[in-house]
């Protein structure tokens, strides 16, 4: 009801920046919220000539140009917002380019890569949040985009680096932490299965690589069974603190 | 449901909310 005319449409058009700078969240809540208008819309195909539908696209145009044009200049927010960006300019009917990946390219990778070398596959916490960043990135990139990073050289040029990340991981996936509560086992068990979905998501990335890839997977899952047999063991022989027992009992 | 429907009957001012709407406006219109 608050798009009846041409006039609303083009108005809500003109808003697509300042909807976008509104909220932190407003560019992918936006983006989602387009793709499903575009995909109700291709369902009915009655509707495909209506101005509505036209004016549709030309709003999902305009958001994608905006974001083209944000991103270019300082780089991608993050890799999911990216993929929507692709998944979004998939159901227009022509093309929109992709955002220069370039800078967003080269930040990532510097903090990303550097995340290896100071990784310490005896410390419990694994970190490497800025490298998963990267290889979220490089995965949004080889789903629509591979033309650039066969223009960076991926994943040639970057092989060094990850089979320097390897008998590291491998050691980090199979390490017996002492764990003394059902809860340590709890975030120990989400940091292995992290492990193992990172692993994975590496080797579709890597397939010179995909094969320890999926072992250091297949170890951390395999830990994570044991940690998953030492928390119901903790939490079966928990003596319940005294006081609760008592007043539970009575 | 109030403002809606006022906004639906009023063009100026449904002009006027969509060219000014945030990102509630903006879900909500579409």
């Amino acid at each position: 009801p608050l798009l009846t005319r041409t006039e609303d449409w083009d108005a809500l058009i003109v808003a697509v920046p300042r909807v976008i700078g509104s909220d932190p969240r407003a560019a992918a809540s936006a983006l989602t919220t387009i793709r499903e208008a575009l995909q109700i819309q291709r369902q009915n195909t009655r509707e495909n000539e209506s101005i509505a539908a036209v004016k549709l696209i030309n709003l999902a145009e305009t958001t994608l140009n905006y974001l083209r044009d944000c991103w270019s200049k300082d780089g991608v927010d993050n890799a999911s917002l990216l993929d929507r960006y692709y998944s979004v300019s998939e159901l227009l009917p022509s093309l929109v380019p992709s955002p220069e990946l370039r800078n967003s390219w080269k930040a990532y990778s510097t903090d990303g890569l550097a995340e290896i070398t100071q990784f310490d596959s005896y410390e419990i916490d694994v970190g490497l949040i800025s490298f998963k960043d990267w290889v979220n990135l490089a995965s949004v990139i080889s789903r629509n985009e591979p033309r650039f990073l066969r223009q960076v050289g991926f994943p040639t040029q970057f092989e060094a680096v990850i089979a320097e990340l390897l008998p590291k991981l491998k050691e980090r996936a199979e390490l017996n932490f002492d764990l003394e509560d059902a809860d340590e086992c709890r975030d120990e068990q989400s940091r292995l299965d992290e492990i193992a979905d990172l692993a994975e998501e590496i080797a579709t990335l890597f397939p010179h690589f995909a094969e320890q890839l999926e072992r250091i997977a297949f170890l951390a899952r395999l830990n994570e069974r044991r940690v998953d047999g030492r928390r119901v063991y903790l939490e079966e022989e928990r003596e319940p603190d005294d006081d609760d027992f008592d007043a539970l009992r009575a | 449901d109030l403002v809606i429907d006022h906004l639906a009957s009023d063009d100026q001012a449904r002009e006027a909310f969509l060219c000014r709407c945030g990102l509630q406006g903006f879900l909500l219109a579409l």
